[in-house]
């Protein structure tokens, strides 16, 4: 563990609180893709089947637990408690494209064919691209609700602190996961787009908006 | 695995 990762793994649970605390405030999923939680649903429930198998820390298990019970949660109040405010008719994109191909970089790209080590790098190509339907949603609409803005900045950061975590690593462990630091990159890339309007409007207290 | 892997993080 390093200061770089764990603010990171701080930031990501911080996304997490602070879109359950949008849905709630607002009694509202509005401008929340929901294709996007469900593919995190997939994202984690792939990756932490070692839960059932091997113990890395408390810290490691308690954070498992919460990011695969916090994701269900979200489903649940976006399909059931505020389903009426969820649009599925602008939550459009198509994530076949993205569930296919992940699966086929995961048969090439692994680090042994078992079937757990398979579905670890699956979850970590489709959380590479996880983020899409959302983004894909806020540049149909052309704006975002403040506080979904935070969600993601927070989301998006949680990312790009594990690039210097991974620098770290590589200097005081001598240690590069290609397939991490790979899909890591792509990842952090998809929000460049994001974060600009982020920090040129939104921290400057405008309305996240896109130009037409 | 190859021990290559972060199976440690998050």
């Amino acid at each position: 563990m390093n200061i770089f990762r764990f603010f990171g793994d701080i930031s990501h649970l911080a996304s997490i609180f602070i879109l359950i605390h949008k849905i709630h405030t607002s009694r509202s999923c509005r401008g929340i893709s929901f294709k996007t939680q469900v593919l995190y649903v997939a994202v984690f429930v792939t990756r932490y089947l070692d839960l059932l198998y091997s113990w890395v820390s408390l810290y490691n298990f308690v954070m498992k637990v919460f990011f695969i019970a916090s994701s269900c949660y979200i489903l649940y109040l976006m399909k059931v408690r505020f389903r009426p405010t969820n649009d599925p008719s602008i939550d459009t994109f198509r994530v076949e494209y993205l569930v296919g191909p992940c699966a086929v970089l995961a048969l090439i790209f692994n680090y042994g064919y078992a079937v757990t080590e398979v579905l670890w790098s699956f979850s970590i190509f489709l959380e590479s691209v996880a983020i899409l339907p959302q983004l894909f949603m806020l540049q149909r609409t052309g704006e975002a609700e403040t506080i979904t803005t935070h969600y993601l900045a927070a989301l998006g950061a949680y990312r790009t602190l594990y690039i210097p975590n991974w620098i770290y690593r590589y200097f005081s462990e001598g240690y590069v996961d290609p397939i991490a630091v790979t899909a890591g990159l792509v990842q952090t890339g998809l929000y460049l787009d994001f974060f600009y309007v982020y920090f040129t409007k939104v921290l400057q207290g405008q309305k996240f908006e896109l130009p037409a | 695995g190859s021990g290559q892997s972060s199976k440690d993080e998050l």
